[in-house]
């Protein structure tokens, strides 16, 4: 593609596809649109997080991640498409442009790069980081067990074989040490949502424990607001909830990490499936996923801005 | 590449806490090599797993001789795959 216009949001990109597009888009926006490098995956790949920005000195900002599992390629392709509407809807749609007028957003496409060119490379199906243990021949360790709240509790696997293998230790793999530095560094970090697929869910802490969250009924009414506008736009279903309760117990991910640090509105996406296909949902869902997800993260967004704690 | 040609994705639906368990134990079993895509959680809600073609015979016998109902989500992962990868290649050349 010469420019983000011409780029296909409706097929699904090679990991250099998607850094040429965020070169396309800095440079086609380049009083919006920023490109921060937070750190080296463990195979050396950077890893790169888009920051849209309309002035002020650290803001407070929302945190937006697609990718953590690589092979939910669908959610590496809505971030894309998240960039580009981002682009769009500032000076348009005058309640997304309240929003950037006050907050940051940053937007982290591809959060786990080693193991999405893994996908495009070996293994379509690899979910996990690609980092080696020693001792073991098995590669890689799941980056959403990896977080340092309740790491290694029931939730998660010790195994390193496993699809949940939870690592060698609490933010062992760089993917998820570099978001922790940005985060504790930032410090003003309001909303931090990561963006799973497929099994339409909106889930909020906790995961590792049954105890509800300190802020459990708000975050419920926040869950409950974003679904609604979600299904507003294709009658898309999703269940919300704490992780626990809606699906299993899960230690160490995200955001039991970012709600320990005090962001109040962590939440987790697992985006649309069709009951047909799972992780391989057919190019032609991308948009109409990325959309709907769209409104969800809008109706968030919002919330947080006229929320400010 | 890897290849997925004969895997299946079985979708589990289990009735009770006691099907739920049997289907963890299944997760145990390293040897199948299952990859579950939606974990084993609660009564009622569905399990996604995917399952490599050596082990099909024994998780289908597994989950009928304890009278768990499950589905085929998908008949043939690699199908799947190439069409992923036609749909790519046909876009890049357009």
């Amino acid at each position: 593609a010469r420019s983000t216009g011409t780029f296909s949001y409706a097929t699904y990109h090679t990991l250099e596809e998607i850094y040429d597009f965020m070169d396309m888009l800095v440079v086609e926006h380049p009083q919006l649109v920023s490109k921060l490098q937070i750190g080296n995956t463990y195979e050396g790949r950077p890893i790169y997080v888009l920051k849209f920005s309309t002035g002020g000195n650290n803001r407070p900002a929302i945190w937006i991640d697609t990718g953590i599992h690589s092979r939910e390629w669908v959610t590496q392709a809505s971030g894309v498409w998240f960039a580009k509407k981002i682009t769009e809807d500032y000076g348009q749609d005058p309640a997304f442009t309240a929003i950037l007028d006050t907050m940051d957003i940053f937007l982290e496409i591809v959060t786990n790069p080693d193991g999405f060119a893994f996908t495009h490379s070996k293994n379509r199906l690899w979910r996990k980081t690609r980092s080696i243990t020693p001792g073991s021949s098995c590669v890689g360790a799941d980056p959403n067990r990896n977080w340092d709240a309740g790491f290694g509790m029931a939730g998660a696997s010790g195994n390193p074989c496993s699809e949940t293998y939870h690592g060698q230790f609490a933010n062992s793999e760089v993917e998820v040490k570099s978001i922790v530095d940005f985060v504790k560094d930032h410090g003003n970090i309001k909303a931090f949502i990561s963006i799973h697929s497929y099994s339409q869910l909106l889930l909020y802490p906790y995961g590792y424990k049954t105890e509800p969250a300190p802020d459990q009924n708000e975050l419920d009414r926040v869950a409950k607001s974003a679904v609604t506008a979600l299904a507003s736009l294709y009658g898309t279903k999703f269940t919300y909830g704490s992780i626990i309760k809606t699906i299993y117990q899960a230690s160490g991910s995200t955001v039991d990490w970012t709600y320990s640090q005090g962001i109040k509105y962590s939440f987790t996406f697992e985006l649309r499936d069709t009951g047909r296909y799972g992780f391989l949902l057919p190019a032609s869902q991308i948009i109409p996923s990325a959309q709907e997800t769209w409104l969800a993260l809008q109706a968030i967004m919002e919330y947080t801005v006229t929320h400010p704690y | 590449k890897e290849n997925f040609v004969g895997h299946q994705v079985l979708q589990i639906s289990a009735v009770d806490e006691a099907q739920v368990q049997k289907v963890k134990q299944l997760e145990e079993l390293e040897h199948l090599q299952l990859d579950f895509w939606r974990g084993p959680a609660q009564p009622g809600s569905a399990t996604d797993v995917r399952v490599p073609f050596t082990s099909l015979q024994a998780v289908k016998i597994f989950l009928e001789a304890h009278g768990i109902r499950y589905r085929i989500l998908i008949e043939n992962v690699q199908a799947l795959l190439d069409e992923e990868q036609e749909q790519m290649f046909a876009f890049q050349s357009r």
